[in-house]
């Protein structure tokens, strides 16, 4: 019954809209959040998709557009909403995950870097904080987390892609989220969505070492990427960020793991690179469906091992 | 609105720990303005980078002298940018009607 375009892009307004209409629509199931604000004032909204029950329920958080110009996660994410609450009570799998655990969304986790995106500057990542002493604008979001912060993989140059920041939780965007994790003491699951190149890692970023939990988080990323490539057989390399991507201090998997979520993973959706991070419209659909597949395998897996 | 004509993406193979080296220095570089898309990493894995139009020559000429290879993934950023702006007007005027 939504007239909203799950295959186009939006507005930032056009998509905090849409979250209100999820939420109206079922109220029972869901809630809009505000858990904070962006440097430049923009609300940060979540949704919460609970059935109910005690208080803090083992929770998991599904965080998307951290990267402002990955434009296929936000669409991704507003997507993935809908299908929760269209597949709740139709999908076993998905219902049973609702029974037991609570699902928090955040569909535009950089609010000021996605309207930049399409007002200035369509390849902007990093927020829009300022930096006093530099004419270069912004924080790369995934390097601000306190998880072995400002070390390999990052820059301490205001002007570089992967600047740090000035300290660990400098953005409050990033620090939004981590008080809301903290204060909440009950996630079980972190999984952050970007895009370019099909990637489905797991800590960690910041070192080759290997994570305690290396070999379950192997075996639950295996598995997603192969439910994700029954649809239309898009193959996902599968790894540590460390050593399948490229070394990656303070990112956002690596916080959470270290501070007790253990099923902590980045998802790098569909993108061969021919159209950058200009995925056509066409393929937005497709790529959230194929994620939601590994998505949910992935929430099965938590729902099903809680600790 | 910054634009973005006739800037390129170079998709680099790189192929031992010389040329992850070299690689990484030309990316940091602050002459070129180059943007990182996929960082240089392990072999095997190529490298995309954004290249300005301003810097496109001096960047090839670096790649060449230093025996790279490497193609062109999009030729044009700006004609991309602007043929998605096109499709998202003609999604906004979908939604209208």
């Amino acid at each position: 019954g939504s007239h909203f375009n799950y295959g186009a892009y939006h507005s930032l307004e056009a998509i905090y809209h849409e979250m209100d209409s999820i939420a109206s629509d079922f109220p029972d199931l869901v809630s809009r959040v505000q858990i904070g604000c962006s440097f430049e004032h923009r609300p940060m909204y979540v949704l919460k998709f609970s059935t109910g029950g005690e208080q803090q329920r083992p929770a998991i958080w599904l965080n998307a557009g951290i990267h402002s110009r990955e434009w296929v996660s936000q669409a991704t994410a507003i997507w993935t909403a809908r299908k929760i609450v269209s597949d709740y009570q139709k999908d076993p799998a998905l219902s049973a995950i609702l029974e037991k655990m609570d699902i928090f969304l955040l569909p535009v986790a950089n609010p000021d870097g996605y309207v930049y995106t399409q007002t200035h500057n369509r390849m902007w990542r990093k927020t829009r904080s300022l930096n006093p002493g530099s004419l270069c604008v912004g924080t790369d979001p995934n390097r601000n987390w306190n998880a072995s912060f400002a070390g390999q993989g990052t820059s301490a140059n205001p002007c570089s892609e992967v600047y740090h920041g000035p300290h660990a939780n400098s953005e409050v965007e990033v620090k939004s989220v981590v008080e809301f994790i903290q204060n909440h003491g009950n996630f079980k699951c972190f999984v952050d969505l970007h895009s370019y190149s099909q990637l489905l890692m797991y800590p960690y970023g910041y070192t080759v070492k290997k994570a305690p939990d290396a070999e379950e988080l192997d075996e639950v990323a295996r598995r997603a990427a192969k439910a994700l490539a029954s649809l239309s057989g898009t193959e996902y390399q599968v790894g540590p960020t460390c050593t399948t991507v490229y070394p990656a201090s303070g990112s956002s998997i690596d916080w959470a793991y270290d501070n007790g979520i253990k099923y902590a993973f980045t998802f790098e959706l569909r993108d061969t690179g021919h159209y950058g991070f200009l995925l056509p419209a066409s393929q937005i659909v497709p790529t959230a469906e194929e994620t939601w597949l590994g998505l949910r395998s992935i929430m099965a897996h938590v729902r099903d091992h809680l600790y | 609105r910054e634009k973005f004509l006739g800037d390129q993406v170079f998709r680099i193979n790189v192929r031992n720990g010389d040329e992850i080296s070299k690689l990484s220095w030309l990316v940091n570089s602050d002459n070129f303005k180059l943007d990182v898309w996929r960082s240089p990493s392990t072999f095997g894995r190529p490298v995309d980078v954004l290249v300005p139009s301003v810097s496109l020559q001096p960047v090839r000429s670096f790649l060449a002298s230093q025996g790279f290879e490497y193609s062109v993934t999009i030729e044009d950023l700006q004609a991309l940018l602007d043929d998605e702006d096109e499709e998202m007007q003609h999604n906004e005027g979908q939604e209208r009607n």
